[in-house]
């Protein structure tokens, strides 16, 4: 499903240059559940904004279902990015004058789901994350794990092919947390590739392989036992 | 140092009442440290909000240094704020313009610290957090645990008789994070008041006492085992 090789990306600043991917090649098949580790700044945002397709890298080149994603005409990528992919943002990254409810439909817009049946849906995906009775709170108005929960919903809302978590469960308590994870392996059983970012080592070892980055590559990459 | 009696915070949504707060009382002594644990949406936030100025409860009252919060005016409030506390947000609440050296300096306006004196201290605060090779990124050229840390090296640069962090680990990895509470530590023996928000409860054990909320109120508080 993934393929990428030898991905850089470089920041200029004045006089310095920030390698914040220094070299990133992995390869992750459909259906796989693949968790990233590292030290804070090692490039694990970055690299999931590339497989995300919010990105461009500097250099190196990203294969998803063998379409080059580099080369793609903006709207191609927006079109494909939204039927396909499924993002949880570390900074959650909602619409501060949307509701929940409207919050989590609107990446439905454009995708498989009919138009009466979005905001069916949204409910639907809100009750799954524990969030039935806040529907209508807007993002000022819910907790940080709340919130979480809201972005997390609305990755999941258009039935995606790919999730890409960027810490989900930071904001979470333990059980919570739990519920999300029970919840991230019922889709996986299901089909849906999952690709998540984690500081939490309980959490990597739910995912069946890992992945650890340092300084902006890749330095270790191993199956889970299962 | 803090005394609250009976706090009670409630938001009117539509027909029904948010029970944000619902009664809480604690009291916590000059060099204390505090951990507050609970369910995502049980009110802790909610309640830090409140212990740092920056929210009036619906009813109840808050007694900092024997001073009624709750009456100061908004200008001795706000100074008040500024010298006496530290405060580390859920969700950073870093100013995007600024960089990481002036989002540090900012609370020292009009402080402790002299004018000359205070970009010297808000890059020892950076370097103190491991930023010191970051000090002019702006936060969106930050990662997120990064970001976390500047909110921390920010809310310490004044020299607060309390900090108030609302889960300030939440982004760090594992020996981030550990830094992190090993600095706070050493602060605290040096006669910081700390009150931690966190899910994580390894950070809970380094604290002297966790205080469990859940559905706005308390319902455990006990001392750690030493
Ligand atoms: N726009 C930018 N300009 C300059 N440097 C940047 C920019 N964005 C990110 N960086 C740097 O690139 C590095 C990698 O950032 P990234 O966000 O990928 O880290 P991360 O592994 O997700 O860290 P965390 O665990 O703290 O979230 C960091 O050191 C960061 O300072
Ligand atoms: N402005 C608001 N209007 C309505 N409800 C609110 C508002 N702010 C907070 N709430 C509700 O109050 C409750 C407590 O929120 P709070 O942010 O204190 O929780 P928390 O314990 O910090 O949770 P988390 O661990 O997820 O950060 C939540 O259920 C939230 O939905
Ligand atoms: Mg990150
Ligand atoms: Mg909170």
């Amino acid at each position: 499903l993934i393929q990428t090789s030898n991905l850089i990306k470089t920041y200029k600043m004045g006089n310095e240059t920030v390698r914040a991917l220094d070299g990133v090649s992995v390869r992750i098949e459909a259906g796989e559940y693949v968790a990233i580790m590292g030290p804070s700044g090692s490039g694990k945002s970055t690299l999931m904004n590339v497989l995300g397709g919010l990105d461009r890298p500097s250099s190196g080149e990203y294969l998803l279902e063998g379409e080059n994603v580099g080369g793609l005409p903006p709207d191609r990528l927006a079109e494909f990015r939204n039927a396909k992919i499924g993002f949880v943002f570390q900074s959650f990254n909602l619409l501060p004058r949307l509701n929940a409810l409207a919050n989590v439909a609107l990446p439905m817009t454009y995708g498989a789901v009919a138009p009466d049946k979005r905001l069916q849906r949204a409910k639907q995906m809100l009750e799954l994350v524990g969030l039935g009775d806040r529907i209508h709170h807007r993002p000022t108005q819910l907790s940080g794990g709340q919130q979480q929960r809201v972005a997390i919903a609305r990755a999941l809302a258009n039935q995606p092919a790919l999730l890409l978590a960027d810490e989900p469960t930071g904001a979470l308590d333990e059980r919570t947390g739990i519920e999300v994870m029970q919840l991230f392996e019922r889709l996986n059983k299901e089909g849906l590739t999952i690709v998540i970012v984690t500081h939490d080592a309980e959490v990597a070892q739910r995912a069946r392989r890992v992945v650890r980055m340092r300084d902006g590559h890749v330095v270790d990459d191993v199956r889970n036992a299962p």
